[in-house]
């Protein structure tokens, strides 16, 4: 049975290139997650990560998010197979996709965590 | 076929109690990692993570790392079925799981994006 990617995916929460380093670490902590898409008027600019969070430590960076996020974003849609999402992950060696509708607006988020829990059957 | 944790694991990079959170987080930029097993005269004590580092950064903490390590380290080995350690991440809402041998010496790392990739055919 083919699985996709809105069988596994969450609900994404989203931040603004503006939202400072600080409050963007808040939120993962507060959520319990790794990964933030940015969002500016509606529209998908960037992801930032703890990955980014220990980086902008290591180099002793502060300030808005915009300064640190990676813009060129990877995403998969929903009805995307998630071993398609996962070879996109294994080819960017990256641990999440934002997912996203054909007008490209944002309408989930999905970790290698939630692939790795297929295994866990 | 059943696959096992040797089968997927990676070398694990370990630091020590003292290592300031700045130089962990240098070293998960380097390696491009998120995930470092705490070990003191070769007895594992901890883990951090960069959720860890985000964590330290949302309460404006630094110093080392032992004042923000699990102390409390979810581990598995060589000869575990993948779905084990999967269910093992899954019921502990983790992404990485240190791999010992009989003697509880790190030999190496698992983590969900390792595990992901076994979808990724
Ligand atoms: C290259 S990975 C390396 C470490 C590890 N594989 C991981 O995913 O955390 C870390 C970088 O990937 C970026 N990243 C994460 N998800 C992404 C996505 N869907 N598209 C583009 N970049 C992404 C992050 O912004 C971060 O700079
Ligand atoms: C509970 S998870 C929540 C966020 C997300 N699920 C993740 O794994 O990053 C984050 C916490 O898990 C801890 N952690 C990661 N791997 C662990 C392991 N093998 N054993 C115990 N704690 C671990 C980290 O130290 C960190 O404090």
């Amino acid at each position: 049975e083919v699985k996709f990617v809105k069988s596994v995916m969450a609900q994404a929460i989203t931040i603004e290139p503006e939202t400072l380093i600080e409050e963007a670490s808040r939120i993962m902590i507060e959520k319990s997650i790794n990964h933030l898409p940015v969002v500016k008027e509606g529209r998908l600019v960037g992801i930032i990560t703890s990955w980014d969070v220990a980086k902008a430590v290591a180099m002793k960076k502060a300030g808005g998010v915009a300064e640190i996020m990676t813009r060129k974003v990877i995403t998969t849609m929903p009805d995307e197979p998630v071993e398609v999402a996962a070879r996109k992950m294994e080819k960017h060696n990256i641990s999440a996709l934002p997912v996203v509708d054909a007008k490209n607006r944002i309408v989930g988020m999905v970790t290698s965590e939630d692939l790795s829990r297929l295994l866990a059957r």
